[in-house]
């Protein structure tokens, strides 16, 4: 069974399942380790004995000891968490970013990043929603917010600024010293997110094409609580094993998949008569109400033009909508089969109806074929066919005398009164 | 009673040439 309609055949809101949509994805990154190799050194705790430092060598050109921006986004298990890593760096503040394109809009419900080294001390996640044109602040982490990114700590967000990214000190310990989590929710917090299918604002909030992580400030020396650690330490870089972007495919409720196109590219699979990457429109020939995304309540489909048959196009009027009743608002384009008015409904100028036929039948409208003389013009009843007929001429189409006249030789007057 | 139909040759159309059908 379709997802995307009832048993019934009625449509009715679908959405893509959620997923990881990173995974497997290509992250671009400003900094990995190994070229050339490179030593770094972390720390490990182990249980309750003191940390004590770790020293490997970063080899990009050996498997085994190489972290590329690859391994991000890879299958994540448990007993062999696979990271990358930055080059080492030894002042601060050091930029790193992290790119994700998910080519194609999505409307995500959390980012997460899983640190294989200590968690930095300032993070911003940035995001795009045309494909990495212009980006937008979407969350930031520091310890110290207002001097790192102007931003008060853990602002309250209220129904007026529901599409502000803020700013908090947590996830930002040191400890963890390798693990640690930070993990932002798009809709957590925000006032709308219960009626997510009645704020266009928290929509447009969790879309989302690509998504920037700019790793600003590490965790240095006088964060450490002993000073011994403070030896264990020297130069600095960042290690992610698990960069997560959990959410669906962005297809405003009318489609159950993506799927790639011809040329590659990651669209819906668009239902409810609906196009588009993201069935952001309606097909052609469905313009009788305007677009909607479909809510839980109402799929809120395109409906066809109503042109009887008669008409390959139609375009959307709203003033017809609004005096419909917001029923209807399809105007069909190019009437054809001698038909005429906003659904072809009726017959052109010259044509009537012929009642035998329905609406909808390409032989519907038939010509008047007044005649030339007889009848006073080309235009009949559209509805009984009948000419208007000059003095003393009868006939649908106006080709007799009528009773008690005969046929004269002049044109004007084609039948004159018997004497 | 079914009268003809107007006969198109019994039309003197010397002063209306212009009104003339093509048929």
């Amino acid at each position: 069974p379709d997802p995307c309609y009832e048993e019934g055949g009625a449509a009715r809101r679908c959405v893509p399942e959620f997923i990881n949509a990173a995974f497997g994805k290509e992250v671009q990154v400003s900094s990995t380790c190994g070229r050339p190799p490179a030593r770094f050194c972390g720390i490990q705790e182990r249980d309750e004995r003191p940390a004590t430092r770790l020293c490997q060598v970063c080899d990009a050109s050996e498997p085994r000891k190489a972290h590329p921006a690859s391994y991000l986004t890879d299958l994540n298990s448990a007993h062999n968490l696979t990271c990358w890593q930055s080059e080492n760096f030894n002042h601060s503040p050091h930029n790193v970013t992290l790119t994700l394109s998910l080519g194609k809009k999505f409307e995500i419900t959390y980012v997460s990043l899983q640190f294989c080294s200590p968690r930095p001390e300032s993070l911003a996640v940035y995001k795009s929603m045309d494909y990495g044109k212009t980006w937008t602040p979407y969350q930031f982490y520091s310890s110290q917010c207002r001097k790192m990114f102007n931003r008060p700590n853990k602002a309250v967000i209220t129904k007026q600024n529901e599409q502000e990214a803020l700013c908090t000190d947590g996830h930002t310990d040191l400890y963890p010293l390798s693990g640690g989590l930070i993990a932002f929710s798009t809709l957590d917090g925000r006032p709308s997110g219960k009626d997510f299918d009645n704020s266009p604002v928290l929509q447009d909030w969790v879309t989302v094409t690509d998504i920037r992580i700019v790793f600003s400030r590490p965790h240095f020396p006088r964060d450490l609580a002993a000073k011994e650690e403070e030896s264990l330490t020297g130069t600095y870089y960042y290690a992610v094993g698990e960069f997560q972007v959990g959410g669906r495919c962005k297809c405003n409720g009318h489609a159950s998949r993506c799927v790639r196109d011809k040329d590659g590219k990651l669209v819906c699979d668009c239902k409810h008569n609906t196009e588009g990457p993201d069935c952001d429109r309606c097909k052609p020939f469905h313009y009788d109400r305007p677009w909607q995304r479909a809510s839980t309540r109402e799929a809120n489909e395109c409906l066809a033009c109503n042109c009887n048959l008669h008409a390959r196009r139609c375009r959307f009027n709203m003033e017809l909508f609004k005096l419909s009743g917001r029923r209807s608002g399809g105007v069909c384009l190019n009437c054809r089969h001698n038909t005429a008015g906003r659904h072809c409904h009726y017959c052109k100028e010259g044509f009537y109806r012929d009642l035998s036929k329905p609406i909808t039948h390409r032989r519907a409208c038939r010509a008047c074929d007044c005649h030339p003389v007889g009848a006073a013009g080309k235009t009949c009843n559209q509805t009984t066919g009948q000419c208007p007929c000059k003095d003393g001429v009868t006939g649908i189409t106006c080709n007799r005398c009528a009773k008690g006249y005969q046929q004269s030789r002049s044109p004007v007057a084609p039948c004159i009164k018997i004497p | 009673e079914v009268m003809p139909t107007l006969d198109m040759a019994l039309f003197d159309w010397t002063d209306y040439e212009d009104l003339k059908p093509d048929v």
